[in-house]
């Protein structure tokens, strides 16, 4: 695992981070419960909670969908290359490409890797950027959820035991008790 | 647009992913120091934007010349994605450049905490 320059973090007083999305997507709610359930992921193994707020006054982390250049000088490239991008703790920034096929998968497959390689699952994607969100860099382990890249149609978003070291390592455990990390074996593998 | 199950997702040709936006790199396969091809210059912009290659070691426009600053972006990125270091631009390679993937950079001012950034502790046997 991999941290920004600095190793930034959100702050101890900020256990509880409230998360908004860009008003003018109009997003669904089962689009919104993708998001939910990936920052669950997150909130299962630190001290973290997420709680999503219908206004953007004073929320941590804004999330939305924009196409091309939007104005913060990383302009996104049309269907597939860059999929999203995320800023460092403690700015909150989540930007994902309008450009994209996104697949709103069932929450019960972890894994899967689809024949269908133009569109890409929207989940596994949530996953990885929340952990930029929260100060995880990119990582080699290819299993791992910060790992770079992935390819269309395929599915992973349980976080691996890299990844839980990592943002252990930044913010300590679930003080309720830790998320299990599944091998994909044992969580199951949908091919 | 959301497609909600494998199933509704419409035949390719009415997706938006004609082609990806990287996958013109793969007529670069087997290029190496030396060569010159058309689009290595698009090649070193993409490793730019992922921290491969340092905005202040580079003239704007970048050439379609495979020099030494592309063989050196090309063996980090192969170190960081678990490949053979070559410094060519083999068929693996290419394969995981092209795949869509996280606009974050995975070197921050020349450093990456990636692979190439470990220092590999080797013990002696």
């Amino acid at each position: 695992y991999s941290f920004f320059p600095g190793k930034p973090r959100w702050p101890k007083r900020k256990r509880d981070l409230r998360y908004a999305f860009a008003p003018q997507n109009n997003l669904t709610d089962d689009v919104k419960e993708v998001f939910a359930r990936a920052f669950a992921r997150w909130a299962n193994v630190t001290p973290l909670n997420f709680t999503r707020s219908e206004s953007l006054i004073g929320v941590d982390i804004v999330i939305g969908f924009f196409v091309g250049d939007h104005g913060d000088g990383e302009p996104f490239d049309g269907a597939m290359g860059t999929l999203a991008h995320a800023s460092s703790p403690p700015t909150g920034m989540f930007h994902l490409d309008g450009d994209e096929d996104w697949l709103i998968s069932d929450g019960e497959i972890s894994r899967r890797i689809l024949p269908v390689t133009s569109v890409v699952d929207l989940e596994s994607v949530a996953v990885h950027e929340i952990g930029h969100l929260l100060g995880l860099g990119h990582s080699s382990v290819e299993d791992a959820i910060m790992f770079p890249a992935i390819s269309g149609g395929d599915r992973k978003v349980e976080l691996a035991k890299d990844d839980i070291e990592g943002i252990q390592h930044l913010y300590g455990g679930n003080p309720n008790g830790d998320g299990k990390t599944n091998s994909g074996a044992e969580s199951g593998v949908d091919w | 647009k959301f497609y909600h199950n494998v199933s509704s997702i419409p035949p390719l040709q009415f997706l938006n992913a004609t082609r990806s936006a990287w996958e013109t790199f793969e007529k670069l396969a087997g290029c190496h120091v030396g060569d010159k091809a058309d689009g290595l210059s698009k090649l070193k912009q993409y490793f730019r934007r992922f921290g491969y290659i340092s905005a202040a070691s580079v003239v704007d426009n970048f050439t379609d010349d495979f020099d030494d600053v592309l063989r050196s972006a090309v063996n980090t990125y192969q170190r960081n994605f678990n490949l053979k270091v070559t410094g060519k631009l083999d068929a693996s390679t290419l394969r995981q450049i092209v795949k869509p993937r996280c606009g974050n950079p995975d070197m921050i001012d020349g450093t990456s905490e990636m692979n190439a950034g470990k220092k590999l502790r080797t013990t002696e046997r």
